[in-house]
């Protein structure tokens, strides 16, 4: 399940936005055991200059958004991307009725930062 | 129904397949249920819930490493006996058991390297009721047989012999550690046959031995590593 975070402000920072993955909506329910489904959450949002500063932001990205308030035209504003991420487990059955127990890394976006 | 195409590229992705059938009913063994649990999320649920900024953050779970077996892997099956409803062997002499066991592995994907395999024995209630003695149990390949042939007409290799004080708990064996099968790269199935010779009183009644190969449940935990899931995003070095 999805909707877009109520936009709170004309140029909103980048920052986490919530994402719900529903393995039920997506038909997954009957072979997943577990779990139900995950806050896999994705990044939204400006690295306009100064508030790139306030942003887990590397110095280049803090750099590309000053160029980009002086020459826009010429530079664009960083980009808002995960920067802290978690692994989740899934429990589910294989084509052959065994149990399964899967580890991916890197699937739930804690952070977002500008880079 | 059919999948979007958006779907079967993801699940690709994620090495996932939908089983073909209606979804299984076989329960859960409570081994995963116990590793599901400790996974990553638990160790991050307990950690944002229990522990307020003062509180000593829990150990981040190693990547790739499954805690609780204490092996590298990221990839963790239960495979049940395929011969389970195979009645047992009419056993020979003063054998109590004598048991083929046949485990499918042809999920295993070259890229998976074999970390842990591990057959559990569990004979259930009968198990219960089976003299405490010095069971002697024999596991031996039995590659090569042709189903529906006696076992005895074929030569076995014994893997292991292996003196066990009572049948009342599960019994494990580490069958990486006993050589052949760790070597050989991508087995497809593993056949086996368990011997059991009843201790000290040999005179047991037949109808137990029957009722422990009947009850008998064996199943095998694979642990394997894919190293590509496993890479962290190295930065080149500028």
């Amino acid at each position: 399940a999805t909707y877009l975070a109520p936009l709170d402000s004309p140029d909103p920072p980048c920052k986490a936005r919530r994402l719900y993955i529903n393995f039920r909506e997506v038909g997954w329910h009957n072979w997943i055991i577990a779990p139900r489904g995950f806050m896999a959450n994705y990044c939204q949002g400006h690295c306009f200059f100064p508030t790139a500063t306030k942003i887990s932001s590397l110095n280049h990205a803090v750099m590309q958004s000053l160029m980009h308030s002086v020459a826009p035209a010429t530079t664009p504003p960083p980009c808002c991307v995960p920067v802290k991420l978690s692994p989740i487990s899934v429990l589910f059955y294989d084509n052959s009725d065994n149990v399964v127990l899967r580890h991916y890394e890197d699937m739930v976006v804690d952070e977002c930062g500008c880079r | 129904g059919t999948l979007s195409p958006q779907a079967s590229a993801l699940l690709q992705t994620l090495g996932l397949s939908p089983p073909p059938g209606p979804p299984p009913t076989r329960p859960v063994p409570s081994v995963m249920w116990r590793l599901f649990r400790r996974g990553p999320e638990a160790a991050e649920t307990q950690g944002s819930e229990s522990a307020g900024p003062e509180m000593p953050q829990e150990p981040q779970p190693l990547p790739c490493h499954v805690e609780e077996l204490g092996v590298p892997g990221n990839i963790v099956r239960h495979v049940l006996d395929g011969g389970a409803s195979a009645p047992p062997e009419p056993a020979l002499g003063s054998l109590c058991l004598e048991k083929p066991l046949f485990f499918n592995l042809s999920f295993l994907d070259p890229k998976e390297q074999l970390t842990l395999v591990r057959l559990e024995l569990n004979f259930g209630a009968p198990g219960n009721l089976a003299p405490a003695q010095d069971w002697e149990l024999s596991l031996s390949y039995a590659q090569g047989r042709l189903w529906g042939q006696p076992l005895y007409w074929h030569h076995r290799e014994v893997l292991l012999r292996r003196t066990v004080p009572t049948l009342h708990d599960p019994l494990y064996f580490d069958m990486l550690a006993l050589g052949r099968l760790g070597n050989s790269t991508f087995p497809q199935n593993l056949s086996l046959v368990l011997e059991m010779l009843p201790g000290r009183d040999s005179d047991l009644p037949r109808g137990l031995c029957t009722k422990l190969g009947h009850s008998l449940e064996a199943s095998l935990l694979v642990v394997t590593l894919d190293p590509q899931l496993c890479q962290p995003t190295s930065r080149k070095r500028r």
